[in-house]
């Protein structure tokens, strides 16, 4: 099953 | 300090009513422009964007930089004291300790004054890219939640597919398998209807449904809702609002098969 990947890959801190 | 007058108390509840089962504690940030909410729920993988410009408010005052750092819960506790046709005044000073919430009755002389103590809150405040999308699709709020609610009900996960044919969702469960698939379509008469796809390249992603169905939570808020994807970044989920206001979601893709 694939699995979740997260946002922080590709939103960095401002 | 600030004064933001709203004449719809019902649209803030809305709003906060459907981000309050992704996020807990969030900073509302003030300043002349309006009020913005950034915060990503706990596992890092849906992110809410909300803007209230200033037009939406009349009047809106704030003079300088204000962070209102408040648990959802507790709001949505003080939001339940407003009726939905009553007129919600937000104060605070400029170093606040609480936030002060008013709700004015506009058909009697009722007035009703609500405080909460702020929360200091340490939050990372992130850079969401501009994006060029493969794919937009804006439809009817009400379609996309009904696919998701459905959908949830054979599988986790749905796949997102857009191509010449149309925008597909389709699930795998233990039970058996569903599809949806919309093609473009205009509704004279009734324009909120319409379903519009404008694609520069195919796309074909999959998602947790258990966080589409909870930003669906935001259905009541706008007729239509715009889905942007591009093949491997997050999708966008945006509810428009009147006076350039905005509530976005972002959901982190699943991975690999």
């Amino acid at each position: 099953a694939p699995r979740q990947g997260t946002l922080n890959r590709f939103f960095g801190k401002s | 300090m600030l004064e933001a007058r709203l004449e719809q108390a019902n649209l803030f509840k809305k709003v906060v009513d459907a981000i309050k089962d992704l996020v807990q504690d969030c900073n509302f940030d003030c300043n002349d422009s309006g009020i913005a909410l950034q915060a990503m729920d706990n596992s890092h993988v849906a992110l809410v964007s909300m803007m209230l410009r200033s037009e939406s408010f009349a009047p809106f005052r704030c003079d300088r930089n204000i962070a209102l750092g408040i648990n959802l819960t507790s709001l949505t506790k003080v939001l339940k004291c407003a009726q939905s046709d009553d007129i919600l005044t937000l104060k605070a000073e400029d170093a606040p300790d609480v936030v002060e919430l008013v709700f004015e009755s506009a058909e009697s002389d009722r007035i009703s004054e609500y405080s909460i103590k702020l929360m200091d809150i340490d939050q990372e405040h992130l850079g969401i890219p501009e994006t060029d999308y493969g794919a937009t699709i804006s439809m009817p709020a009400a379609e996309f939640q009904r696919i998701c609610r459905d959908l949830i009900a054979l599988s986790e996960s749905v796949s997102i597919e857009c191509s010449k044919e149309g925008v597909k969702f389709a699930c795998q469960g233990d039970i058996g398998s569903g599809a949806v698939t919309l093609r473009q379509h205009t509704n004279v008469d009734k324009p909120e209807m319409n379903v519009e796809i404008n694609m520069s390249e195919p796309v074909s992603l999959t998602f947790s449904l258990k966080y589409l169905v909870n930003f669906c939570k935001a259905s009541g808020l706008s007729n239509q809702v715009r889905l942007c994807l591009s093949n491997e970044v997050p999708l966008l989920v945006e509810y428009s609002l009147a006076n350039n206001s905005h509530l976005r979601f972002y959901l982190a893709p699943k991975i690999g098969d």
